[in-house]
């Protein structure tokens, strides 16, 4: 209950309007509206139960490795009612030939590969927010100082998404199992997101925000 | 921390 009320409200797109409508102004746009995800993820970790507990460095280590799949998670699930398409936000949705117009292929592939998985689990709102707070518990960051303290982090998430499953789907003794069977493809779904704005980075067409940047460059 | 300046002003400042 402390996730669903802590959930943020979904952030809009915000082209400029100045701008004619081309593929590099769909990039534009997407790298401008996942710098802001990015802001408010960061303060919504801090509601995780037991997120603030942990040191400064491990909150940081944690951050660093996890915030792809948490924002990955986000798009895949605001994506769940479609067949199709990604939708980013309300209003920035691409289907399969915008995304591959504007260099985004790899990531569309990935993204609804995932999609359809929970998709076809019937993935609900306190799962998904279980999970993406998972994945930051469970980023496998390298120097964490408070091992123990991260450990415990993970218990009392892992113990949340099993009280749960036990009380709403008795009947599916291997839901929570299963959810966490499709943490690895998170990962690699995560990977491929990085790979790709990483190279969006390089070719240099797209401006990207600092924090995104510094956070891109923590993954590589 | 130095080269992670923002993400380590976020987490110390608050919202």
């Amino acid at each position: 209950s402390q996730l669903l009320v802590s959930e943020p409200a979904p952030l809009r797109a915000a082209p400029d309007p100045s701008t004619p409508d081309s593929d590099l102004k769909t990039l534009l746009t997407l790298c401008d509206l996942l710098n802001r995800e990015l802001l408010v993820m960061i303060g919504w970790a801090k509601h995780i139960p037991g997120f603030t507990g942990l040191s400064l460095v491990d909150q940081m280590a944690l951050l660093q490795s996890g915030w792809m799949e948490t924002l990955v998670l986000n798009v895949v699930w605001r994506s769940q009612g479609s067949a199709d398409e990604l939708q980013f936000a309300e209003n920035l949705r691409l289907n399969e030939s915008q995304s591959r117009a504007a260099g985004l292929h790899d990531l569309y592939t990935a993204l609804r590969h995932l999609t359809s998985k929970y998709q076809q689990m019937g993935l609900n709102q306190e799962e998904m927010l279980t999970l993406k707070a998972m994945s930051l518990a469970n980023s496998d960051a390298e120097n964490v100082e408070g091992a123990d303290a991260v450990q415990c982090f993970q218990d009392a998430l892992h113990e949340a998404l099993q009280e749960y499953e036990s009380g709403q789907r008795p009947s599916e003794s291997h839901r929570a199992g299963r959810l966490l069977m499709t943490l690895p493809l998170l990962r690699q779904t995560a990977h491929r997101a990085v790979r790709c704005f990483s190279r969006l980075h390089m070719e240099g067409h797209v401006p990207m925000h600092k924090l995104f940047l510094e956070m891109l460059e923590a993954k590589i | 921390q130095e080269k992670h300046k923002i993400l380590h002003k976020l987490l110390q400042n608050g919202n």
